[in-house]
């Protein structure tokens, strides 16, 4: 979980 | 998303505008460094693979679908817009730009968190982005001339870099388990070079009011 919420960033 | 998000964002979308708007109006590239574009090129083209396997909102594939159509065509511009390709200072701007892409791509390939070929190419476009405005930062030292539209570009991409340092700090305290170390430290690393830059334009600005 650790870095795909970080893709929700451009 | 939060406002400081949003503003980097907005921020960003302006720089790359009224670089596009000079190009285009003013049919003129002086000062702007084609090496430079073509590693936010680059940039976006790998970064945003996963706008065909992920969806995160219409903001964001918009946002997207924007950074690559407006990279895509100031490069397109400035090589094969005869009018605009005659104002590129050819002979200033030769910064070796694909040594900082091999060598970000090595780097990709040895730090990484997954070992895919997305992930690798993602984490490739966070350290080509941290270190892409190095060409036109050589271009600007050597040609001395910085007109307003040129300046106001950086300015605006350096704002754009601090605003989402902002965003981070504000989601790490807002959002359990926001911790992203390859994307702090690469955004912290081109912050820090917009800032040197900016400390010298700042000094050499204040000089020649002394000097009036």
């Amino acid at each position: 979980s650790s870095q795909s919420d970080s893709k929700d960033e451009l | 998303m939060n406002i400081f998000r949003l503003a980097g964002d907005m921020t960003h979308m302006f720089s790359v505008l009224v670089l596009l708007l000079k190009i285009h109006t003013i049919k003129s590239c002086a000062g702007v460094s084609v090496k430079t574009q073509e590693l936010y090129a680059i940039v976006f083209a790998t970064r945003y693979l996963d706008i065909f396997t992920s969806f995160v909102s219409i903001y964001n594939t918009f946002m997207k679908l924007v950074f690559l159509g407006s990279s895509f065509s100031i490069v397109w511009y400035m090589r094969y817009h005869k009018a605009v390709h005659r104002t590129y200072d050819r002979e200033q701007d030769t910064f070796r730009h694909w040594f900082l892409v091999l060598s970000c791509l090595l780097l990709a390939l040895l730090i990484h968190e997954k070992f895919t070929f997305l992930e690798v190419l993602w984490t490739f476009s966070l350290y080509l982005e941290a270190v892409a405005i190095l060409p036109q930062l050589v271009l600007l030292q050597r040609t001395r001339n910085i007109d307003n539209l040129t300046g106001q570009y950086i300015f605006l991409l350096g704002g754009y870099r601090g605003l989402y340092i902002l965003n981070w700090i504000y989601r790490y305290f807002t959002e359990p388990h926001f911790v992203h170390w390859i994307t702090w430290i690469t955004g912290l690393v081109q912050t820090l070079l917009y800032a040197d830059f900016f400390y010298y334009y700042f000094l050499s600005w204040k000089n020649n009011k002394k000097l009036n």
